[in-house]
């Protein structure tokens, strides 16, 4: 629990300087592989010749995501977790010092693949995002009740191969409304930019906010 | 460090409690929906009716799995790790004093989903198995080598699903070969009974080797 206070003093600062600087701060969570980098590419391609993005890749081996968002030309700050399974407000602080954060109107911080832990690991953020693939099972929401809870933006990905795996959206859906009726729950598949054009413009209503 | 010495310690007394009553005990962790209830599953439908099998489902809400192997007849414990995101040796010790060791033969625990922190927590298995599924994308192997190099069978399951999510199971396995290449490798698919006759057969040498 004094883990938890400390972390949570260290958050607060990195929001006020994210503030000062007008950054709009995103924490993406979700389960190992449900497509948060994919999901993040997809965001950064489509924003990045009106708005000044970088990205923070929190993993075991932060550099395999590192490189793939390096590739689309944005700054990008590596923060290996090790053997623990979230990131925390500290490894935040230390990437932040990393940024010229003057000149970024987003930054986008992919967190470790975990449905647990994260929740109770503030890292400054303004919206907090949840990301799970329908691969994962229609249990999974149920399964996870926190992290549903206390996020702002809700993602089921991989609609393309709900069938493939006998599940439905739509009741995955259903289960997040029943946890937290208010949070906004988006589709998306990576093969249909339609599907994703939500999710972009949600990021990109949080950038014009924070001006 | 403390923590996982003290850990290692209730392991040791919880393995060889099993030996003592001749339980051979799997340790059976993966990713999240990776399919470690169904591989677990069809393990106990083949084999139920020749040896006498008992399951510990580790998870946030454990009853939502544990339902799932009653339901085929076996005694099941429910083990719920709360904010924890591994089963530990002492939620292992409380559960086999729920369980009639002398009478079991199998014991199946299906541990949280997760790829890292269930790496240092041992419980007194006797084997360690590690599933991920195709869906999770290839690169994950490499991204959780602690969790390869530790076990000693890995599962990639759901390559039913491989062409869906652009991803050769093959790669995953030769991945997974230059982290640990002594570790046997099962390709598995819950459509096709063959690819599970491997998986099966392995925990059936295991019950007969623990005689
Ligand atoms: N069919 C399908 N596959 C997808 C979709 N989105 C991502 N994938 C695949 O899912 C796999 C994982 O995608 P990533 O974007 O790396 O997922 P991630 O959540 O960042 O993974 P980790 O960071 O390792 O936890 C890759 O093989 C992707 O190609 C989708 O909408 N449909
Ligand atoms: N297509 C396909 N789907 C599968 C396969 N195995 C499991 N699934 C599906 O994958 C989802 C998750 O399966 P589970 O067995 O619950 O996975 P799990 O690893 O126990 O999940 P958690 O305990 O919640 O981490 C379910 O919708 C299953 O039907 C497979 O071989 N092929
Ligand atoms: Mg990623
Ligand atoms: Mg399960
Ligand atoms: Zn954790
Ligand atoms: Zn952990």
């Amino acid at each position: 629990h004094d883990v938890f206070r400390a972390n949570d003093k260290l958050a607060e600062k990195n929001r006020k300087l994210l503030e000062k600087h007008e950054v709009f701060a995103v924490n993406v969570m979700g389960a190992i592989g449900s497509g948060k980098t994919t999901l993040i590419e997809e965001a950064v391609k489509a924003l990045k010749d009106r708005y000044r993005i970088a990205v923070i890749a929190g993993d075991v081996i932060a550099e395999m995501d590192a490189s793939r968002f390096r590739k689309l030309g944005v700054p990008t700050v590596p923060a290996n977790t090790g053997k623990e399974c979230h990131l925390d407000a500290k490894l935040v602080e230390k990437a932040l010092e990393e940024l010229d954060l003057e000149n970024i109107d987003l930054l986008i911080i992919e967190n470790v693949g975990n449905l647990i832990c994260p929740v109770d690991f503030k890292l400054g953020e303004e919206l907090r995002v949840v990301a799970v693939s329908v691969s994962e099972g229609d249990d999974i929401i149920l399964k996870h009740p926190m992290i549903f809870k206390t996020s702002e933006l809700a993602v089921i990905n991989k609609v393309d191969i709900a069938k493939a795996v006998d599940v439905n959206p739509e009741t995955m859906k259903r289960d997040i409304l029943i946890l937290n009726p208010e949070i906004p729950v988006l589709l998306t598949s990576k093969h249909d930019k339609e599907s994703l054009k939500a999710w972009i413009g949600y990021l990109e209503e949080g950038i014009k906010d924070m001006k």
